[in-house]
């Protein structure tokens, strides 16, 4: 089983939208997927289409009360389970202050479901607390999106930073690679950024890049993985890549 | 003297591009404006060309070091000022965590230099923690800025209810309304979604929207804000604009 983190602290660079659809199309190659909503403002649950009445338990529950992984994931399309989130996800950090081992519940909760899915996709807030701490040490892989923006090029030293630190501290080792997202081909500004962007990353990069696409957005207002809204669009295309490119290390994994 | 949060947790919504370039657009109207950086990631001290070997102090020396809020703003541009931040800015809610009257640290702080400014902008990280609570506290007007798409108005709920719950607890009231940012007039969906946040907002919306426009990530990637970038460019119309709308207000304030 892979586990692996959507993450970055910087907002907006396309976190949610990439862990939805990468779910979406690994499960397409048959994959049994688990997407995990870690974000308190439940982007990622939204985006797979669930609704309110439709959430038993959710990563609070996890997370606060012990209760088990199992019991909260809904099968929303073959092969593809979402662990959903409420707003009470952000009473996490308060509520886990000062307890041993806050940074491995995560780790420990995902234990238990290891032998039920292929990959765990875990979709991170923009920031780098106590919830990106458990996704990160959850994780044997990192997927770190960056939107075309000088800003974005500003908060990587503080995100490679942490895993580094992460590892040292923790011996837990995890292997990070960036995709571009939000790549407009039509304007110079994105093809001279992604000459930075591989700067920074030399090979841990995807050679996959996500181009800017509204049928992304329309696809989330109505609450469909790109997969199930339109396939014949460039960002059902570039998300299908990019599964195509975890899939082909599967067996050196 | 106004003072004015740009703040809205869904995280790339457009808070540090708005904030860089009303503050810009207002001097430039002869107005004095210090835009302060509440952000750990100093995007909006990036974005204003503020180089590292500039900070003298910075925001974290205000809130956590109690040194006066005078002795940090760089005049960058004449009438605009601007009050950095460094990465130490993430250490603040532990810093000040069970401390009487964390709250409003940064209200108090800008007392000492109400006199010295006109408007006071200050640009809020992607979540609601004790930063923005500081912002708001400090504010007597908010800005909204809604990227178009749905899960910025999934987040709303949360914001215009804590908004809303401090002026509960505290009888301190904020003057909020949004703008729409990230706008792309060749999309149905932008369109569409326009028409989305009016229904939220009613009246408490500016009727300045701002296009998507390659030139204001040109100009933060160069340092600087939109009208010492562009004139020409439809960014500097929009952030003029919105600029003039709030100017227009200020004999009622
Ligand atoms: N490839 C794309 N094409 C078009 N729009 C996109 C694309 N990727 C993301 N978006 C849009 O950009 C915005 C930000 O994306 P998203 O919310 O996925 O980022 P995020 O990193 O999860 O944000 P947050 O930091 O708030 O969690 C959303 O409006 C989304 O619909
Ligand atoms: N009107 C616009 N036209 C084009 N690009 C824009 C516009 N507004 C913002 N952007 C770009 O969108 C991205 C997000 O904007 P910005 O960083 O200002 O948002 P933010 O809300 O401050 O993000 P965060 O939540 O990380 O603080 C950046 O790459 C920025 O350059
Ligand atoms: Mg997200
Ligand atoms: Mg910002």
């Amino acid at each position: 089983m892979r586990i692996i983190s959507v993450v970055n602290q910087k907002g907006g660079c396309g976190k949610t939208t990439t862990a939805v659809n990468l779910s979406d199309c690994l499960a397409l190659h048959h994959r049994k997927v688990l997407l995990i909503d870690l974000d308190p403002q439940s982007n990622a649950t939204l985006a797979s289409g669930i609704k309110d009445d439709e959430i038993n338990k959710c990563m609070y529950d996890v997370l606060c009360n012990k209760v088990p992984l199992r019991s909260v994931p809904v099968e929303k399309y073959p092969n593809f389970f979402v662990a959903p989130s409420r707003v009470t996800l952000s009473a996490v950090e308060q509520f886990l202050a000062g307890q041993q081992g806050r940074e491995t519940v995560l780790r420990d909760a995902i234990q238990q479901v290891k032998n039920d899915f292929d990959y765990i996709i875990l979709d991170c807030p923009p920031s780098i607390g106590l919830l990106t701490f458990n996704a990160l040490r959850a994780s044997s892989e990192a997927i770190i999106p960056i939107e075309m923006s000088c800003f974005s090029i500003q908060g990587l030293g503080r995100l490679l930073g942490t895993i580094e630190l992460m590892q040292e501290r923790t011996n837990h080792t995890i292997a990070f690679r960036a995709v571009p997202t939000l790549f407009d081909r039509r304007t110079k500004y994105s093809w001279d950024f992604l000459d930075e962007i591989r700067r920074h990353f030399g090979d841990r990069m995807f050679s996959t890049k996500i181009h800017t696409n509204v049928r992304l957005k329309e696809a989330a207002s109505a609450g469909k993985p790109i997969s199930r809204f339109d396939t014949g669009s460039l960002g059902f295309f570039d998300y299908d890549q990019l599964a195509k490119e975890i899939i082909a290390e599967e067996p050196k994994i």
